[in-house]
């Protein structure tokens, strides 16, 4: 009754509400944790205390070189045809403006298309990108593509809608990419609010200036670390199931949903496992990614450092879409290792959580599954995740310490079954 | 033999879902 004894022991037994508290404790303490910050290093190395505290094996650090990105100070204020002190947050990689910042008349789009087509009239503008929100994958491409489509017709900034499903004026930052052969134009994001707002005034025909100064400045990459602990397996010790969460974060809120969650219910799956006397046929490795933020940076590391093992990977499992209640796994998979998740997810019929869905990738593991290695990621409630998501809005609020336990104790049944079967997933 | 690593198991589904089962 393994299965169950996990259940009982992370729900309704003495692990309970566990991870949440192990998390606020860290986010309430060390606070957001940008790439190259010194926040980020200090929760590393007090990650790596407690999991040594907590008698995890083989707990290391290994190292990688992140980017180091900072906003600095950022304003923005609508000077026409109103004044109106307007959220901004930077995008990370932005360059910052001119000190005394840009001040230029705004071009409103609603579309990449509409942009071209309006290509004439956004030289020496502000273009202001005023897209819908469809969904992340999609609607993400104006945060990340925004500024270089905007400076090849010519603009001298851009401000992007938040890419958020609900806002309440909250600004939402993230990555964005500058193209080799195309000028670096400053690019922040803005409220939905506010992007219709100018979006209303323009139909109308309605002039409007912006002053935009921004402060952020690219640094040299740093030295930082992905956080690996263990609890190694008793027969197949050389091979691994992975179970990840990333402990970067951007600047802004907590970080306690993206991806303070998803790591701390990976830690707990271990402690689970490790309390209940349990020692899988295979090493169950823990891996708390750095630098996901800025494009799986640690993961990347970690995969060049680690790939000439790929063939002892039986599951690679990333949980970074947040910690509500789960209502089952997303898996990539031959059709032979599908069957056999499904009956692994059956065990967890007591909580009522057995689907199993496709498009089990993740940045952090994409490596892997690409490479053909069955992945797998936690797919829960994602109904608030966008309200929050690389907002100030990101903080311990957000989470519910029932629902960390039932994501914890999903994660640690299927990575323990997995990882005690007597033979790895078949791949492709 | 643990490693599966072309897919070709040894064993039976049914003898994999018993394994998994036994779990439960």
């Amino acid at each position: 009754d393994v299965a169950k004894a996990i259940i009982n022991l992370a729900v309704y037994g003495k692990a309970q509400n566990r991870s949440y508290e192990r998390l606020a404790l860290l986010v309430d303490t060390v606070g957001p944790r940008l790439s190259g910050s010194k926040n980020l290093e200090k929760a590393i190395q007090i990650m790596y205390q407690n999991l040594q505290q907590d008698g995890l094996e083989k707990v290391h650090l290994e190292p990688v070189r992140i980017p180091h990105w900072e906003r600095g100070e950022e304003s923005a204020v609508m000077l026409e045809p109103r004044i109106h002190k307007i959220a901004i947050l930077g995008l990370g990689s932005s360059i910052g403006t001119p000190p005394e910042g840009i001040t230029a008349e705004v071009l409103v789009v609603t579309s990449f298309d509409e942009l071209q087509r309006r290509a004439s009239e956004a030289r020496g503008k502000i273009v202001v990108y005023n897209q819908p929100y469809i969904n992340y994958s999609r609607t993400v491409q104006y945060r990340t593509q925004g500024a270089v489509e905007a400076a090849k017709v010519g603009a001298l900034a851009s401000l992007i809608r938040s890419v958020a499903s609900f806002s309440i004026y909250s600004p939402h930052t993230g990555i964005q990419e500058y193209q080799d052969g195309v000028p670096k134009i400053p690019t922040a994001c803005i409220t939905v609010e506010d992007a219709e707002m100018m979006s209303r005034m323009a139909s109308h025909g309605i002039k409007i200036v912006i002053q935009l100064k921004m402060g952020a400045k690219t640094y040299p990459d740093t030295d930082s670390f992905n956080t690996v602990a263990e609890i190694t397996g008793s027969k197949y010790p050389e091979q691994v199931v992975l179970v990840s969460g990333h402990l970067d974060s951007w600047d802004v809120g907590q970080g306690a949903m993206d991806d303070g969650g998803g790591a701390f219910i990976s830690w707990e799956a271990l402690s689970l496992i490790k309390d209940l006397g349990l020692r899988p046929k295979r090493t169950l490795r823990l891996v708390l990614w750095t630098a996901e933020e800025q494009g799986g940076v640690g993961a990347f590391q970690y995969y060049q450092l680690h790939k000439v093992n790929i063939s002892n990977y039986s599951l690679v499992m990333e949980s970074d879409a947040g910690t509500f209640l789960p209502t089952g796994l997303q898996f990539t998979g031959s059709e032979k290792a599908r069957a056999i998740m499904e009956e692994v997810m059956s065990l967890l019929q007591p909580l009522n959580i057995t689907q199993v869905l496709s498009h089990g990738e993740g940045t952090d593991i994409n490596f892997w599954i690409q490479a053909g290695v069955p992945g797998a990621s936690l797919l829960d409630d994602l109904y608030k995740y966008f309200f929050f998501h690389h907002s100030h809005g990101d903080t311990m609020t957000v989470m519910d310490p029932k629902q960390m336990n039932v994501a914890a104790a999903v994660w640690a049944v299927v990575s323990y079954v997995v990882a005690d079967m007597e033979e790895m997933l078949p791949r492709s | 033999k643990a490693i599966c690593k072309n897919g070709i198991s040894k064993r039976t589904f049914e003898e994999i879902k018993e394994e998994i089962a036994s779990c439960g």
